[in-house]
């Protein structure tokens, strides 16, 4: 038997409604929804499966699909030269600092040595927020004065990697507005001067829509390499990551799960999609 | 008031000389996708359609009104009811909580109120309740150092309570003392409870959750739980000057039924506004 519209349509709503109070962004939901429909139209299903069963599983497989293929992050660490040069960017607040310090210490439990570039040379109390966490994880952080110019802390980390045999420089960055043009254009000159080898854009599970918004111009000024989502442990259903995912295309390598240095884990796509499907 | 997208969609429903159900739902169907993608919560923005649907199709325009000028003003006033009116700010001396979830702007906004309350003549104090994340009392040493305001915190205290004790004894002169506390979410439980310390600790005369308006509409349950953990008086909604609207923090304005107080509009210290619904409005419906 072959399904139509009429045997799929009345799925669709729901299924769609689902990832919208699962906070996936309202074009993102409604493009899964609309490839899914065309994906299914004209397929051949058996006579004893019903069709409510095919498609809420063709709809599983079209959530996973929106993930692309996994990147292993610490695969990446082994095979790449040192010192790795890593950059966080992301806009205000949503957890590259704290991440920074719980990478620091997942790549030392893989063997791993690590100094903190302190590139957020404008936000009050920034420079003391890595100091401490650098303390508090017995890691050296690089820094420069208050309204220093961020690229020249990194490029001093770089240099100190080289001369100490030093494996990963962890690039700090202010948080910024993906509307403010001079911010962005920091960021531009950041990667044009510093040359990462690496750059992870961090957002929250917790943003709705919006994760779409900076994920794109994000991406469109630096070419994201990778994304960590953080704050996943907040009780909500993190769509974001799908809205993300969609839009840029690039891997979720990590997720916070919590405001501690072990409260990192590898994104694991089949895990989160069962989890959005709950 | 209307954004210009929504004028279109009500200009459509005049151009037919009448309003009819096919046009009205053509509206309906503008209003939900604007706010949908607004993170405004699926559940609150299907009752505001209905009603705006209601009433478009069964009130009578009042006297001299055209049709097109009353299904605006139906549109304006449900939008009104959900956002809420302008909310007032005493200026008077009284003491102020700021939670929220982590990184929501918190301490940035506890300068800015500082600052607001010392522009209208009210000496403010800032006491530093977050003995959690690393660096937060030079975050908010620094920014009272800003604008010259009074600050009192405990650099080495794990302590949250007894700092916030402290500080209140310390900061007796103040007019308005502000206290900052670390960011949590409903499901830390310790830190809920650390919460509920404090505001027994400070009696607040206002208690502020401060949003971040990229919140997805998820933000419903920690309203929820914030206010039944200590009632909450107001939303300070924070980083207007992206490009979120507001929905999901408006999500839990309805939730906590309770007003937007105050909006974050910039990391400035000055880049604070008392809430105006009409722009707020006209936002949301994009
Ligand atoms: N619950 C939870 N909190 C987190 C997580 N990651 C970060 N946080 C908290 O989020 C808040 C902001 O973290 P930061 O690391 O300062 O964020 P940021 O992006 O560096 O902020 P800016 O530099 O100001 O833009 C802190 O209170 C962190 O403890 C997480 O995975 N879970
Ligand atoms: N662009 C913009 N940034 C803001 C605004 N309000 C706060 N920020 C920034 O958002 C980030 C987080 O602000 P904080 O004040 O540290 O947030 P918090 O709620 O105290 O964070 P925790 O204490 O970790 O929970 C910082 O980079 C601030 O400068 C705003 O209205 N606009
Ligand atoms: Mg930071
Ligand atoms: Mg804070």
């Amino acid at each position: 038997v072959f399904l139509d519209e009429d045997d799929v349509e009345p799925y669709l709503e729901e299924l769609k409604l689902s990832l919208l109070k699962s906070d996936v962004a309202l074009e993102v939901s409604e493009k899964i929804v609309e490839k899914l429909e065309s994906n299914l139209v004209g397929e051949e299903i058996k006579w004893r499966e019903n069709s409510e069963k095919y498609v809420k599983k063709a709809f599983k497989e079209a959530l996973i699909d929106v993930f692309p293929s996994e990147f292993n992050f610490f695969d990446f660490i082994e095979e790449k030269d040192k010192p790795i040069n890593i950059l966080f960017v992301g806009t205000n607040g949503v957890g590259k600092t704290t991440t920074i310090a719980k990478i620091s210490k997942a790549l030392e439990e893989k063997g791993y040595s690590s100094v903190l570039a302190n590139g957020d040379t404008f936000r009050a109390g920034a420079i003391q927020q890595l100091d401490k966490h650098g303390e508090n994880i017995d890691k050296k952080v690089i820094k420069h004065e208050k309204g220093g110019d961020p690229a020249a802390v990194i490029y001093d980390a770089v240099e100190y990697s080289e001369a100490n045999n030093v494996d990963v420089v962890l690039g700090d960055t202010a948080g910024r507005m993906h509307t403010d043009v001079n911010l962005m254009d920091q960021i531009k000159k950041i990667k044009r001067v510093t040359k990462p080898d690496l750059i992870v854009f961090v957002d929250e599970a917790v943003a709705g829509s919006d994760a779409v918004e900076r994920a794109k111009e994000f991406d469109e000024a630096v070419d994201v390499d990778a994304v960590i989502l953080s704050k996943i442990d907040a009780d909500v259903k993190g769509g974001a990551a799908i809205s993300i995912s969609h839009t840029i295309e690039k891997p979720i390598i990590f997720v916070g799960t919590g405001q501690g240095y072990e409260d990192i884990k590898e994104f694991n796509t089949d895990w989160f999609v069962g989890q959005i499907l709950e | 008031k209307l954004g210009s997208s929504l004028k279109n969609s009500v200009r459509k429903i005049v151009k037919k000389g009448r309003i009819d159900k096919e046009t009205v739902n053509e509206l309906a169907t503008d209003i939900q996708r604007a706010l949908l993608k607004s993170d405004v919560d699926v559940e609150l923005v299907q009752e505001l359609t209905d009603k705006i649907k209601d009433r478009a199709l069964n009130e009578e325009p009042p006297k001299g009104a055209s049709s097109r000028e009353h299904v605006i003003r139906i549109v304006y006033e449900e939008m009104l009811e959900i956002v809420g009116e302008e909310t007032e700010v005493p200026m008077e001396e009284q003491d102020i909580m700021l939670v929220g979830l982590q990184g929501s702007g918190k301490t940035t906004t506890a300068a800015k109120l500082a600052n607001y309350f010392q522009k209208k003549g009210l000496k403010p104090g800032l006491i530093c309740g977050d003995t959690f994340r690393p660096g937060a009392y030079n975050q908010l040493k620094e920014l009272s150092q800003r604008i010259d305001s009074v600050f009192y915190g405990e650099k080495e205290s794990e302590d949250a309570i007894q700092v916030v004790k402290n500080g209140l004894n310390e900061l007796k002169d103040s007019k308005v003392r502000i206290v900052d506390t670390a960011g949590r979410h409903s499901l830390e439980s310790d830190l809920i409870d650390e919460m509920e310390q404090i505001n027994e600790v400070v009696e607040p005369d206002k208690k502020f959750l401060v949003i971040d308006a990229s919140i997805g509409k998820g933000v419903k349950d920690q309203a929820n739980s914030f206010n039944e953990a200590i009632g909450i008086d107001g939303v300070i909604i924070t980083k207007l000057d992206g490009t979120a609207k507001g929905g999901g923090a408006l999500t839990a304005v309805s939730e906590a039924e309770t007003n937007i107080a105050f909006l974050g509009t910039g990391e400035k210290l000055n880049e604070l506004e008392e809430f105006e619904p009409d722009s707020f409005i006209s936002r949301l419906l994009g």
